[in-house]
This record gives structure tokens, sequence and C-alpha cells, in this order.
């Protein structure tokens, strides 16, 4: 039956879809706690990696995306009935923690781990 | 708004946690001061580095038993008193107000057993605060305090978990918690003046507070009830078989 739905929509294309190096996908980023304004409490990183996720979502959401149905219909909706319903968002799908070591403004340390800090891969929803 | 500070840009959205305990526990940058590199900033960086990574991932492996580890110092308190053989130190830690969010899972004290001070040496251990003259205590005598583990040389760690948790944990805001450091001195040596002047009074002991945040599993729970996780997980790895 999503087939019989799915049929109705053009295929892929460059136009829309953009170039294959376009499409949503994790990218490296790395900045150190001194660009963010933090490296007088920060001991431990030194840099913090937190990735972004960029790029266009596809037309039809292909099942190595991990996209929730509900992306697949506001993506059908957009198609057929109401482009001024956006097509969903190139965004991250997993996180990993990172542990940061920092000094407390009373002198105390804290060893901490912060969970969802660095994203590890990319979904369109 | 480039160049505008980042605790600025933080402030406009405060309700976020993690926002918050940026804004709440960050000090001043007017204020930096050097890091001192003493016992405890050693022990905490050793702590990181046998619990994560270079870039900051935590290790599978770790041993650590939490997610957040607070090293306390004591309120600088040098008033020593002496009473016959024992030089006596208050040791008072201010414990923050609870946050249901962290669950206090296990307390140590951290203290040098062993005192080298000029022409001197000194057997040390810590006890709760009591107001009776001291005899002859030694730490596993105190309610609550577990026997101590020697982890180097000259320094000690003692669970202190059940004596947190029975006298104060459940107070209601800022509390502390009452320690003393009890030297020994060498026999023969008493009523001579110690050169206290030489140990850093905030490098003789200091609390570790080990906590697990709960408000991740909390909110997991909520979203899944038991065990439908594990099921949907099961779930997926069957229809990805079936679509082969």
């Amino acid at each position: 039956r999503a087939g019989s739905i799915t049929s109705k929509i053009p295929g892929p294309s460059q136009d829309h879809d953009g170039p294959e190096s376009n499409q949503c996908s994790l990218h490296h980023f790395q900045v150190s706690f001194h660009q963010l304004g933090w490296d007088h409490w920060i001991i431990a990183p030194n840099l913090y990696t937190p990735n972004y996720c960029k790029g266009t979502c596809p037309r039809v959401l292909r099942y190595g995306l991990n996209s929730p149905n509900h992306a697949i219909i506001q993506n059908l909706v957009n198609e057929l009935v109401d482009q001024s319903v956006p097509q969903p968002c190139c965004v991250p799908y997993k996180y990993v923690p990172i542990s940061i070591l920092l000094i407390e403004a009373n002198g105390n340390i804290l060893y901490k781990e912060y969970e969802d800090m660095i994203a590890q891969s990319c979904t369109c929803r | 708004k480039v160049g505008q500070p980042s605790t600025a840009l933080l402030a406009e959205a405060p309700t976020s946690p993690l926002i918050r305990e940026l804004l709440e526990e960050a000090p001043d940058k007017q204020q930096r001061k050097p890091w001192v590199l003493g016992h405890p900033m050693r022990y905490m960086l050793e702590l990181y580095q046998r619990s994560a990574d270079a870039r900051g991932h935590p290790r599978e492996n770790r041993t650590i038993g939490a997610t957040m580890v607070r090293l306390v110092r004591p309120l600088a308190n040098v008033a020593r008193s002496l009473r016959g053989l024992w030089h006596i130190q208050p040791l008072d830690f201010l414990l923050r107000p609870n946050r249901a969010a962290y669950q206090l899972v296990r307390a140590t004290v951290v203290y040098r057993h062993q005192l080298h001070l000029t022409g001197f040496h000194l057997s040390c251990h810590v006890e709760p605060w009591v107001q009776k003259s001291p005899t002859n205590h030694f730490p596993s005598s105190g309610r609550g305090f577990s026997k101590p583990s020697q982890i180097s040389k000259a320094w000690t760690e003692m669970d202190i978990t059940q004596h947190i948790r029975e006298g104060l944990w459940n107070l209601k805001g800022h509390r502390v918690l009452q320690l003393r450091f009890m030297c020994q001195q060498q026999k023969g040596r008493e009523g001579l003046e110690l050169p206290w002047h030489d140990a850093s009074s905030l490098d003789t002991a200091f609390l570790l507070l080990y906590f697990n945040d709960t408000h991740k599993s909390v909110q997991k729970a909520k979203l899944l009830p038991g065990g439908l996780e594990d099921f949907m997980e099961r779930e997926s790895s069957l229809l990805l078989r079936r679509a082969r």
C-alpha cells in the first residue's frame, strides 16, 4: 500500500534533492572550550567534538535515515497537498555523552557525564 | 551575535537543565584563578583519565559507579588545638542543597594519614566531630565510618556514606558535615610548637560525593513502559530479517 502512494511521487532528482554530497549527513566539527568562553572553568577535555547534521532531506526517505512515520507523511503532504507545510529537516538522531572535569566557583572540582552532547548520526524528521 | 559572551547567549534560554547548571556553577571569568595542582586536583585528573578518554568519551569499562563526582574542599578553618599528644583540626564541609535528580550513591573522605612537617612526623586520621576530649580513637570507631583503605604512601580513603545518609543528608538547605582531622605527635616531642604553616589547611583532607543522575532514566521510564523498549528492539531486528 505504501508503494502505491510513493509511486505517485516523482523519483529523486538533482534539482529538488540537491547533489549527492549535499544529502543529509553527519559532519565532523571540533571546537575548543576557549572558543566557547568556558576555558576558565573546564579543565578537561581540551577539545569538544559536538559534530552537526547538515544537508537536504530526500523526497523519499530511505530506511537508513531512521525517519519516523510522521516525517514520511509530512513529505507526502508537502509534495501532494500543501507546499506551505515544510519538508522534514536534517537533525541529529543519536547522541553520545561527554565527560567533563570542571572547577566550580567555590573551588570544588566536579567530574560529570553530560548526556546527548555529541551527535553520532542524523535523521530527517 | 559573534563576540557576545556565551553566558549572555545562554541566559536567553535558562529553562534547559544544562544551561541552568552552566549559569549557576561557572565561576566569573573576571575572577579567574590559576588552577593549583595540589593533591585534590591530581586525584580528580586521575579519576577523569580512568573514566574518560582524551576526547572526553566515557570509557566502556569505567568503574566509577556514578555519573557525577564532586570533590568538596573543607572550609578554610585552621583553628587547631592541642590535647596531649593530639593535634585536632576541625574540618567543615559545606554540602549544597539536594537536587531531586541526583541520587547520592557513595561518599568518602580522603586524607593524609602521614604528615611530615619540618622536624615532625605525625600519624593522622579523620573521625566525626564530637565535643568530648579524644582518647585513643580510631576512624573505624565512628558510626557510619568504614575501615579506611590506603590509596598511596601518604593518603587514605574512607567510606562515610552511611554517616552522611543517617546524619544530615535529608536535612533541607545548606548543611555542614563536621569532621575532625586528628594527628598524633611522636612521644617525647609533646608541647613543642608545630610548624602548621608548612601544611596547607586545604590539602590535608577532602570529601568526595558520588551521584547518579536519575533524570534520564525517569524520562525514559515515562516514555516507554517497562519492557517495551526491549520488545521494540527485538521486533525491529525481526522485521529486518523478514524484509531480507
